[in-house]
């Protein structure tokens, strides 16, 4: 196989071991820029590796990005894997690239569920959650976006293990979850999490477990506001925004209500675009428009963070 | 490999609060085997629900009968499936 990240074809879905392959190839090709680092392992002993964006410096303020939490919603890692591809090209190239890069660090967790995500291509093309064994049931795995200590267990989500939002036997039970939070809580400098998933198009932020509005509420639905304005305006896709409970429903032990609850003031999660068809079975030709399109949301949510450290 | 030859994926949209709630607890009837690819939200927002073959009958009458309009989104998940395979095939050829 090429061993250049110029003969990755971006347009088409690609299997665990082709991504972790496509990893090495861009820590290659940008070795004063890109790192990869191994957060922990997943049920399955699988490494979950992170790329580490860094120009320097010593525990500079962070931006943790995920995608993939949810195996089957694909277009996700495919576009983690072109986002993290755009911010290491655009790094000497884009000045608001080089200024991010210049004063943050930026970590990007690619394929967040590796077990879910190899079961997708191997066994079941529409897995969602983790591959944990749940004791005294038949069936299999946590929804690792219920699995979190914020509202843990309330509203939202399932005690039934053969349920496909399952909270897990306690928080943080999956190792996928555990990792990460032990990576943030030991990092102690992050001040912007964006969790990515699809395909219900919206952009949302704390709180999914309780109705109560966050305390930074106006500035998140600003900035969320501005970011969907931007997105829309490279194709046309609406996206609707505002907090998870408001925009969805109640669902508790999320990602970022955690993240929120635990310093961590931008908090945002992506849901992408579905083109109003395909569902979680997106076309590989979608995967460089949704890409394209979700790129000045995220920059929006960047570079807002750079300028309003706190 | 699970195959999901003849699966539809229906979107489903609720005209108020009852048929979210009806909606939710067909999410619940564990013999149906509904699998929400987009939960029920809000009435007026879609809903997405894949359904085995084998209950889409018992599904579309569930929805019929209560009135609620809903829509095929995907005729047949395996073809998709199938082509998915075939472009990621073609792709790393």
């Amino acid at each position: 196989m090429e061993r250049s990240v110029n003969k990755f074809n971006f347009a088409s879905y690609h299997t665990l071991e082709e991504i972790y392959d496509w990893m090495d190839t861009l820590v290659a090709d940008h070795p004063n820029l890109v790192s990869k680092i191994q957060i922990g392992e997943s049920y399955e002993r699988r490494p979950l590796y992170v790329l580490k964006f860094s120009t320097g410096g010593s525990n500079r303020p962070a931006v943790w990005l995920d995608t993939g939490i949810h195996s089957r919603e694909w277009v996700t890692q495919a576009t983690g894997v072109w986002t993290a591809n755009k911010l290491a090209e655009d790094y000497g190239r884009d000045p608001t690239v080089t200024s991010l890069l210049d004063t943050m660090d930026i970590f990007f967790e690619i394929v967040t569920n590796p077990d879910g995500y190899a079961f997708t291509h191997s066994t079941n093309r529409l897995w969602r959650k983790t591959r944990s064994i749940n004791a005294g049931s038949s069936c299999i795995g946590v929804d690792p976006n219920r699995n979190w200590d914020a509202g843990f267990g309330d509203a939202g989500s399932s005690s039934n293990p053969c349920s496909e939002t399952y909270h897990g036997p306690y928080a943080h039970s999956e190792s996928e979850v555990k990792s990460i939070v032990d990576f943030i809580q030991s990092h102690g400098n992050v001040k912007g999490l964006i969790s990515i998933h699809s395909y219900s198009q919206m952009l949302m932020f704390p709180y999914g477990y309780k109705r109560t509005p966050a305390p930074d509420h106006e500035e998140l639905n600003e900035l969320a506001k501005k970011a969907v304005n931007d997105l829309a305006a490279v194709y046309g896709t609406q996206y609707t925004y505002g907090s998870i409970a408001d925009t969805i429903y109640l669902a508790a032990g999320t990602t970022v209500d955690w993240a929120y609850d635990n310093g961590v003031k931008y908090s945002y999660t992506f849901e992408l675009r579905d083109t109003g068809r395909y569902g979680f079975l997106l076309p590989s030709s979608q995967i460089i428009p949704t890409a394209t399109e979700t790129w000045p949301a995220l920059l929006d949510i960047l570079v807002h963070i750079q300028q309003h450290p706190y | 490999e699970k195959l999901f030859v003849g699966d539809q994926v229906l979107r489903a949209v609720a005209s108020n609060e009852e048929q979210i709630a009806l909606l939710r607890a067909l999410g619940e009837q564990v013999d149906l085997q509904v699998d929400f690819w987009r939960d029920p939200t809000k009435p007026g927002r879609p809903a997405d629900l894949r359904v085995p073959f084998s209950r889409l009958q018992a599904v579309k009458v569930f929805l019929e009968h209560h009135g609620i309009s809903y829509s095929i989104m995907i005729e047949d998940v395996q073809q998709l499936l199938d082509e998915e395979k075939r472009s990621m095939m073609l792709s790393r050829r």
